[in-house]
């Protein structure tokens, strides 16, 4: 009976993440290997960004709005702050959905949201990336890597750690079921500064752990030592969330760009 | 709990949007 609840409590984080995310690994491969009709724009200069924001992203970049005249920096900024906003939207319906998580204490869930939310964005960024670029527009937009390095600082430095984090990741050769279950794991997370309820948390922390180490067990009967290497993922995204939060300070401060108010109140007295 | 409204908002109302 424990394996059937275990069973279960997998394929319900599991539905949960398909029904909540626009864009999963799957979707993003059947595109990235050119599987589908139609291929996406590919974004690698100025010129490619311009006709991009008149066609894709047009409602984003508001061609009409404050943003028109502004460098291509900063509207590449703020496009990257429109898709986490939307992303830290779903992150938030897909932890609801997680059993338990909707009987914390609230102040707990913000807490478990605003130390998590990053860190499962990026683990989940690197499903839409490979080493050349990375998706936009829900699939329907590709910007080269190049291109985002050949911006000026600080700008350039924004994407370059997260493609390098992404192809270390993407070695592991997780797929959806198993990133569901990483996802939940970052969300619930007994060590976020300020809990309240830690015990209840760390409950909830120790089974969705012990689900996935046995769900790639059972998915990844060759790779033993994937478990223990998903472990020092979770650090890995922390220090990846840290540098990211700094770079974003760094950021507000020295240029004229305005900040979603609720990227600022997950950045806020962060770390 | 007033440094965190939006994200209190959104795990308390779904229908809510966010917006961009």
């Amino acid at each position: 009976p424990q394996l059937a609840d275990q069973k279960t409590l997998a394929r319900q984080i599991y539905e949960a993440y398909l029904k909540n995310f626009s864009m999963n690994k799957a979707k993003a491969r059947t595109i990235l290997t050119g599987k589908t009709s139609n291929p996406p724009f590919v974004i690698h200069d100025m010129e490619t960004l311009q006709l991009a924001e008149q066609t894709l992203v047009a409602k984003m970049v508001g061609s009409a709005g404050a943003l028109k005249d502004r460098e291509a920096e900063v509207r590449i900024f703020h496009c990257c702050q429109c898709t986490s906003v939307e992303t830290v939207t779903e992150l938030t319906e897909f932890a609801k959905s997680v059993p338990g998580f909707s009987s914390l204490d609230l102040n707990d869930q913000v807490t478990l949201l605003k130390y998590g939310v990053y860190e499962a964005l990026f683990a989940m960024l690197a499903s839409s990336m490979n080493k050349d670029g990375l998706l936009v527009a829900y699939g329907s937009g590709f910007i080269t890597r190049e291109f985002l390095k050949s911006l000026r600082r600080p700008f350039s430095d924004m994407m370059e750690p997260k493609f390098q984090f992404a192809m270390k990741f993407n070695a592991l050769e997780l797929d959806d079921s198993d990133l569901a279950l990483f996802v939940a794991a970052i969300i619930c997370c007994g060590d976020r500064p300020g809990l309240v309820n830690v015990s209840h948390i760390e409950v909830m922390q120790e089974s969705i752990v012990h689900i996935l180490q046995l769900h790639l067990l059972a998915n990844h009967p060759d790779d033993a030592f994937l478990f223990p290497k998903l472990l020092q993922k979770l650090a890995d995204l922390r220090q990846l969330v840290t540098e990211h939060a700094q770079l974003v300070q760094e950021i507000k401060k020295t240029e004229d760009t305005s900040l979603h108010p609720l990227l600022q109140e997950i950045y806020r007295d962060m770390y | 709990k007033e440094k965190h409204k939006i994200l209190h908002r959104l795990l308390q109302n779904s229908t809510s949007p966010v917006e961009l």
